[in-house]
């Protein structure tokens, strides 16, 4: 793709958005730039929608990362995987049929904002950027304010905490952008996959209840053997489970929101470590983190093609 | 240097609370230092047995440090000079910026 970009290191705003740019006219018979709105501070909101063009109906999978500003993991993932998915459809029957079967939503950066505020200001910034009117504080945690369970156990009602729900659902821009185009390609997206850092774990709804998912034995097979296939690599473990039980309880969260809005398959993915370098992975550890992931990834979705 | 430099001397410390009593003393600790917390997601997580991961600026790390020995917490530092480790993480950039 982008004559000297590199994927082992971690890249700005400015230059993730002219490597979507050029990837949408370098490659314009499997990639397709769109923007689904903007963000509170103006910022377009790109997704790529990837895979062989067709007029016949395909199912399609959303991927988006960088809701936590500071997670810089997440960002390199979403765009190592667009990168492996170009450079390995002549070559790799599995990435072919996943890209002549179904159409892959990528947001490579879903908090724009926070992120840029991450490379400039203060490089553990989690949150949006939207000013609150009576506080002095900045932000809504973006995965607190989707409209299920809003602001319940797990997220916070005070604007300067770092949990904060916002002053109603879908408040941040970027979040009622993402939710109105779930909404809209609901029927067809049948996967929702976000990813975060750190810890190590494949999470799956629910997050706001202790309470199992009624298609609970696909989901759970799904994960089980995705992270087997992560393993496979380098042999690093995730935990995988219901992410109230195998991390903790959260109310407002895309993942939940996917699920109740009625995608099939919803994982959140708490890329690596386990706190070693918590946020401050290396690059050296990008490419490892993205090459174990990948065949969890492409493990869900070959689960997808399959009759569950 | 990244950042101005505002992270220089900053830690990250990991404290795993043995028991209720020493989960509520790092919540306490936690509101009362205003700590950056890396993990979990918030102050309301904290509990026996969970990873907290904090983010402790260079003049508070040493009274929060002192603060859990008195009390008798262990703890252990996972990175003790954030700036270098924010350095560190991009390497290539910051020799590339150099350059």
């Amino acid at each position: 793709s982008l004559p000297g970009y590199s994927y082992d290191i971690y890249h700005s705003l400015e230059e993730i958005q002219s490597w979507m740019h050029h990837l949408n006219k370098s490659h314009s018979g499997l990639v397709h730039m769109l923007s689904v709105g903007k963000s509170y501070e103006g910022r377009p909101l790109f997704v790529l929608k990837l895979g062989k063009r067709s007029r016949v109906y395909k199912k399609a999978v959303w991927m988006d990362c960088g809701i936590h500003a500071r997670e810089w993991i997440g960002p390199a993932f979403c765009q190592w995987f667009v990168n492996e998915a170009l450079q390995t459809y002549q070559t790799d029957p599995a990435m072919r049929r996943m890209l002549n079967q179904l159409y892959f939503y990528i947001m490579p950066i879903f908090n724009v904002d926070g992120y840029h505020f991450s490379w400039t200001h203060d490089r553990f910034w989690r949150k949006t950027r939207s000013k609150n009117s009576r506080f002095h504080c900045h932000g809504v945690d973006a995965n607190r304010n989707w409209k299920v369970k809003w602001c319940d156990e797990g997220a916070s009602i005070h604007p300067c905490d770092d949990t904060y729900c916002g002053p109603f659902p879908e408040s941040e821009p970027e979040v009622k952008a993402v939710a109105d185009f779930l909404r809209k390609h609901r029927k067809q997206i049948k996967a929702y996959l976000s990813f975060h850092a750190y810890a190590q774990m494949l999470l799956y709804p629910y997050s706001y209840k202790y309470a199992t998912i009624p298609n609970f034995s696909c989901v759970e097979s799904a994960a089980f053997n995705a992270v087997n296939a992560l393993q496979s690599v380098y042999g690093i473990r995730y935990r995988y489970g219901p992410a109230s039980s195998t991390l903790y309880v959260s109310s407002g969260s895309s993942m939940d929101w996917a699920y109740k809005n009625g995608i099939p398959y919803a994982f959140a993915f708490e890329l690596r470590d386990t706190g070693h370098f918590g946020f401050l992975l290396p690059e050296t550890l990008i490419k490892p983190t993205c090459t174990e992931t990948m065949l969890a990834v492409k493990n869900i979705t070959m689960h997808l093609l399959k009759k569950c | 240097y990244l950042y101005d430099n505002r992270y220089a001397g900053d830690k990250v410390i990991r404290v795993v609370p043995e028991n209720e009593e020493a989960a509520k003393t790092l919540k306490d600790l936690s509101q009362q230092f205003k700590v950056d917390l890396w993990q979990p997601g918030s102050v309301s997580y904290i509990s026996k047995g969970a990873f907290v991961d904090l983010h402790v600026s260079r003049n508070t790390s040493q009274i929060l440090l002192a603060y859990l020995q008195q009390a008798n917490i262990q703890y252990t530092v996972l990175i003790s000079d954030l700036q270098k480790a924010v350095e560190k993480q991009s390497g290539l950039r910051v020799s590339r910026n150099r350059r």
